[in-house]
C-alpha cells in the first residue's frame, strides 16, 4: 500500500503546488514510482506539468460519472504518473456537498483503492508515495484528501496571515483525526519563499519553531524565480533547472523527507 | 446607492485582502464612508483590521441565524465600517450550496440592502463604496459576491499560475453577467507584488497589457515587505507606514481608481 501525503493549507498561494509538483518528481527520482494527484479547480499541477486539461478528470471520477483509469495520465515523467484536473472541479464542492457524509468523505480513498489494484492488476509496482495537491480551502474536496491521507505536508509562507491560519489547519486535521482518520498525522511544515534578508520571514519561523519544534523541516526554500517560471515550460523545477537555489532547496527538502521516512 | 466592487481571484495569494484592505482605507480618506466586507472564512481583512473574530459573523447572516447588523463593526477607522468574517464562514460554502440557487445567489445582495437601509434610518451618510473581500474560490460565497457587485477588480500577481487562472475569471463573469447580473462589469486588472528586476514579471504584465488593454491599471504594486508587516499589527499599510514603496503604490492606485470612476 503506497504512503498517501495530502499537500494542504488553505491559505492561497503559500507555494502548495509548486512543493507538490517537486516533491513528487524528486521522489521519482529517488523512490519511484509515485502518483500525483490534482485535487485543485485550478488545475495548476496538472498545467504545471505540461499536461493538457482534457476530460474526464478527477472531477467526472469523484462524481461517478467515469472510471478512475480515464484520469491517469502514466508515466507523464520517469516514474511519475499523474491523475488530472480540471476547472469543472469547481462544482464538485457544491455537488460533493450535496452527498451523504460517508459517500463524500470517503469518495477519493475510494478511487486511489481502485487505481492501486488497477495497476497491479496490469503487473505494474505499487507506488511508493501518493501526492494530494489541495486547492485553498477546508472544503470537501480537501477534506476528502485529509480522509484519504496518512500524513499532511503544510507548506507556508514566513507571514502573518499564513500564520494566522496554521492553527485553523490544525484545527482542522485534528477533526478529521478524531472523527474520520485515525492515523492521520502532521507529517511536517515547509517554509516556502523565505527571504533571508527580511525580518518578518525570521520572526514567523521563530515563532514556527516554538510552536511545532521539529515538525518545522530544518530545509526552507528560498523565494527564488526559476520555481515560477518552471511551470510556464510545462515541467518541475527540478527539471527546468536543477542548479537553481530553488531546485536545490527541494532536492535537500526530499532527501530530508525520506530521512524521516526512514525514522518511523 | 454605493457602487459594490468585488475583489475577486480564485488563484490564491495574489493580493485580494492586502488590496481590499488598502483600497477600502484609501477610499474612507478620499471618498468616506467605505464598508469592507470580509467573505473569506480566513478572515484575513478582519484580522488584518485587527478586529477580533467574534460572533455573529457574515456566517449567521447569510444563514439567517442573525440580523445583518449583528456581523457589523462601524467606524473600525474613519470612515470605514466593516462586516467581519470568522472560520466558520468555510462551512457556508457547503450550506449555501444547498439552499435553492435563486436564494442563494442573492443572499448577499440583501444583506446589503438591509445594511443600507438601516444606515439611512439611523441618518447615517450612505456608503460611497462596499468593497467585497472574496476567498480563492469560484464557489458561492464569490458567485454571491459577483451577484451584489457592479464590478470587479482582479488582483493578479504578474505569474504563470495567475496568468492561467485570469481567462477562467473572465469566463465565471461572462456566467455571472448573462445569467445573474447583468450590470457586472470587470473594472480593472491590477498588478500586485511586481518585482521589475525579473523577466517573468514583465513578460506576464506585457501578456495581459496585450489581452486587456486599459483595463489593466497603469499602477503596478512593487513586493514590499511592509505590507505584509501591517497585519500583524491590525493595520492598513496606509495606516501603518504611509511612506513605504507599497502603500505610496496603493494611493497612486486609489488616486487612478477614483480617476477611472469620473470618466464613467
Ligand atoms: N519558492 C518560490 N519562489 C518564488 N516563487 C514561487 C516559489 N514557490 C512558488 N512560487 C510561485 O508563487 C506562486 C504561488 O505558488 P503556488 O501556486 O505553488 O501556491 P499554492 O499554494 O499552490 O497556490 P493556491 O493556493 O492558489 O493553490 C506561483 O506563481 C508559483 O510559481
Ligand atoms: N505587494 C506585496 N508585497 C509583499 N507582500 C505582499 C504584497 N501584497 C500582499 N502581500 C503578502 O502576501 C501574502 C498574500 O497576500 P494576500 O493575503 O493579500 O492575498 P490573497 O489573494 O488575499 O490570499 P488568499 O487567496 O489566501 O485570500 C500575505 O502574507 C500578504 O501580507
Ligand atoms: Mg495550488
Ligand atoms: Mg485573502
Amino acid at each position: 500500500r503506497p504512503k498517501i501525503i495530502a499537500i494542504a493549507n488553505q491559505k492561497g498561494g503559500v507555494g502548495k503546488t509548486t512543493t507538490a509538483i517537486n516533491l513528487a518528481t524528486g521522489l521519482a527520482a529517488e523512490s519511484p514510482p509515485i502518483l500525483l494527484v490534482d485535487l485543485d479547480p485550478q488545475a495548476n499541477a496538472t498545467t504545471g506539468l505540461g499536461c493538457g486539461q482534457a476530460n474526464p478528470s478527477v472531477y467526472e471520477v469523484l462524481l461517478d460519472a467515469a472510471a478512475p483509469a480515464e484520469a491517469l495520465v502514466e508515466d507523464l515523467f520517469a516514474g511519475l504518473s499523474l491523475v488530472r484536473a480540471a476547472p469543472a472541479l469547481a462544482a464538485a464542492e457544491v455537488e460533493l456537498g450535496a452527498l451523504d457524509p460517508e459517500t463524500r468523505n470517503h469518495s477519493l480513498i475510494r478511487i486511489l483503492e481502485t487505481l492501486c489494484a488497477e495497476r497491479t492488476a496490469r503487473g505494474k509496482p505499487p507506488w511508493h508515495y501518493v501526492i494530494l495537491d489541495c486547492p485553498p480551502a477546508l472544503g470537501p474536496l480537501t477534506v476528502a484528501a485529509l480522509v484519504a491521507a496518512d500524513e499532511v505536508l503544510a507548506p507556508m509562507q514566513a507571514e502573518f496571515f499564513a500564520l494566522d491560519g496554521l492553527s485553523r489547519l490544525v484545527g482542522t486535521l485534528e477533526t478529521v483525526r478524531s472523527n474520520l482518520n485515525p492515523r492521520l498525522l502532521l507529517g511536517g511544515i515547509l517554509l516556502t519563499m523565505v527571504d533571508r534578508r527580511n525580518r518578518l520571514s525570521e520572526q514567523v519561523a521563530e515563532d514556527v519553531r516554538r510552536h511545532f519544534g521539529s515538525v518545522l523541516y530544518e530545509t526552507a526554500i528560498p523565494r527564488n524565480v526559476r520555481l515560477a517560471e518552471a511551470p510556464s515550460h510545462g515541467l518541475p523545477a527540478l527539471l527546468y533547472d536543477l542548479n537553481a537555489a530553488g531546485s536545490r532547496a527541494y532536492v535537500r527538502f526530499v532527501r530530508e523527507f525520506l530521512a524521516r521516512e526512514k525514522q518511523k
